[in-house]
């Protein structure tokens, strides 16, 4: 449910956040 | 005339030793992220430098995609504001993603990354800006209503003094309390680079 969590916890879960695609180059 | 300008600019690596004495990385590693730069800075254009547009296709696996947090992880990478990454940059900088480096390091990376302005404060519309980007990139709809509850029970717990804005002191306390939200600041692949990219060893400056 996104509204029991908090923003940054939501913003978090960007993809764009996710720096481990990096290795997969 | 006019149609061999292709020629590769060869940009040295910095010195493994030195990148090495300053971070969490072995020689090795800082070898074999070598490597990984390598592949990255030559997905568009093989120049020894990774540019925004080749940064975005490292983790988006494409280059047409914008991406808001791609875009200020990569300004943030880019210390010296020239617009692309060096290797010095990428090293330094996946250094606070290492597992091993301070929390206050990555309590410190967090707040710029989210402070998109560069007020020095965390504040409300660019909370709003960060949820919108997040829900666009994950196709998701969700109601201004539902936006603003979110928005106002994350600045009733981070923000304290109720200024409407979150300083680095407030911050600090918010993560401590919420320590997930580092997750995303700590990259496990770090503390075992020269295994992902073994090929360093052909280069390396480092004897057995």
């Amino acid at each position: 449910q996104p509204t029991s969590m908090n923003a940054f916890e939501l913003i978090s879960m960007s993809k764009g956040l996710n720096l481990e695609n990096l290795f997969d180059t | 005339m006019g149609c061999f300008h292709s020629k590769v600019r060869e940009i040295p690596m910095e010195d493994p030793f030195a990148l090495a004495s300053e971070t969490a990385f072995s020689v090795s590693d800082v070898e074999a992220l070598y490597e990984l730069f390598k592949n990255i800075s030559r997905s568009v254009t093989d120049d020894g430098l990774i540019s925004k547009e080749e940064f975005q296709l490292a983790i988006f696996n494409n280059k047409k995609k914008e991406n808001l947090f791609t875009s200020r992880i990569f300004d943030l990478f880019d210390v010296k504001k020239k617009g692309v990454i060096d290797f010095g940059d990428f090293v330094r900088a996946l250094n606070v993603f290492h597992p091993s480096a301070p929390m206050e390091v990555k309590i410190e990376f967090s707040f710029k990354l989210y402070d998109l302005d560069n007020t020095g404060f965390i504040e409300r519309h660019e909370v709003k800006q960060m949820i919108n980007a997040l829900l666009c990139e994950a196709e998701i709809k969700l109601s201004e209503e539902t936006i603003e509850t979110i928005i106002n029970k994350t600045f009733m717990d981070a923000d304290p003094n109720q200024d409407g804005k979150i300083d680095k002191y407030e911050w600090k306390n918010f993560v401590y309390e919420n320590p997930s939200l580092l997750k995303v600041m700590t990259l496990p692949y770090l503390r075992d680079v020269t295994t992902a990219f073994p090929s360093f060893v052909f280069h390396s400056k480092v004897e057995d």
